[in-house]
């Protein structure tokens, strides 16, 4: 049996905003740590993994180890008839072939249940080690969100450059060209406004914005998001989890693969 | 002109 209870249900709803536009089918991985997913975009370019830690719930229940493998767009639209205020229940028997959601209207005796039928995906897992960034930069996630849709309005791709204490996103297209340059910021009265920058050697790599912006619908779980860069080698855009407590509930991340100049 | 590489390239199926 697994069930897993979040008072927080909104946090659901919002992890399914950034990610079913991205990835339509992915099995979340059930275990006793907490649940987990890992899907690639269609076009294979980019990764997304999920993380939300057993102890973020505030019930969970996982007797073994469960995939539960689904179709996104329909559990987002599930999700869709949660309020913001909701607790958000996920129940799953052992070898079911449905999921069962609840949820319950705070204050109130209202509940509402609805299922969602599981799917079996043939999953490929990939491995992503875990090695240091040359660039390392945190900023604050609707600051990202800004300038990746700006200048998407001027090409398609993003150049994205790192020296000393400073970022540079540029773009180019047919009307023009536009650059956004972000400073390391001195220090923060409000930490979710701060830009810091930690720079092992200079950087200069190539990204399409469709993929950022979509990465970018993650903006509502963190108010600070970070990127880490390496030549040669995937973007990670990383938002971590926390609930109204300021409690760390996991991560999404996103790996983007590069443009490579002919 | 650049070309867009594939995630699957860089990380190993496991």
């Amino acid at each position: 049996m697994f069930e897993a209870k979040l008072i927080q249900g909104a946090i659901l709803k919002k992890i399914l905003d950034a990610i079913k536009d991205l990835v339509n089918e992915a099995s979340w991985d059930c275990s006793s740590q907490g649940m987990s997913l890992q899907a690639m975009d269609t076009s294979h370019v980019s990764l997304v993994a999920v993380q939300m830690k057993a102890d973020g719930f505030d019930k969970y229940r996982c007797d073994r180890s469960v995939t539960l493998g689904m179709n996104l767009s329909s559990l987002s639209k599930i999700l869709k008839c949660a309020g913001n205020d909701d607790t958000i229940t996920l129940k799953a028997p052992d070898d079911g072939d449905k999921i069962t959601l609840v949820f319950e209207a705070k204050n109130e005796s209202e509940t509402s249940e609805y299922e969602v039928k599981l799917m079996n995906l043939d999953s490929e897992y990939l491995g992503i080690p875990d090695t240091p960034y040359s660039v390392n930069v945190k900023m604050p996630s609707h600051k990202f969100q800004r300038i990746c849709r700006d200048l998407q309005q001027i090409g398609d791709a993003v150049t994205i450059s790192c020296a000393k204490d400073s970022i540079r996103f540029a773009a180019k297209g047919d009307l023009g060209s536009g650059t956004v340059n972000l400073c390391q910021t001195a220090s923060a009265d409000k930490p979710e406004d701060s830009v810091s920058i930690s720079m092992q050697e200079p950087i200069i790599q190539s990204f399409a914005l469709k993929y950022l912006n979509h990465f970018a619908k993650a903006t509502p779980l963190s108010p600070q998001v970070s990127l880490s860069l390496s030549p040669d080698v995937p973007l990670v855009v990383e938002y971590s989890i926390t609930d109204d407590d300021g409690s760390d509930f996991g991560y999404i991340r996103y790996y983007l693969a590069p443009k490579i100049d002919e | 002109k650049s070309n867009q590489t594939r995630i699957d390239t860089f990380f190993a199926a496991k």
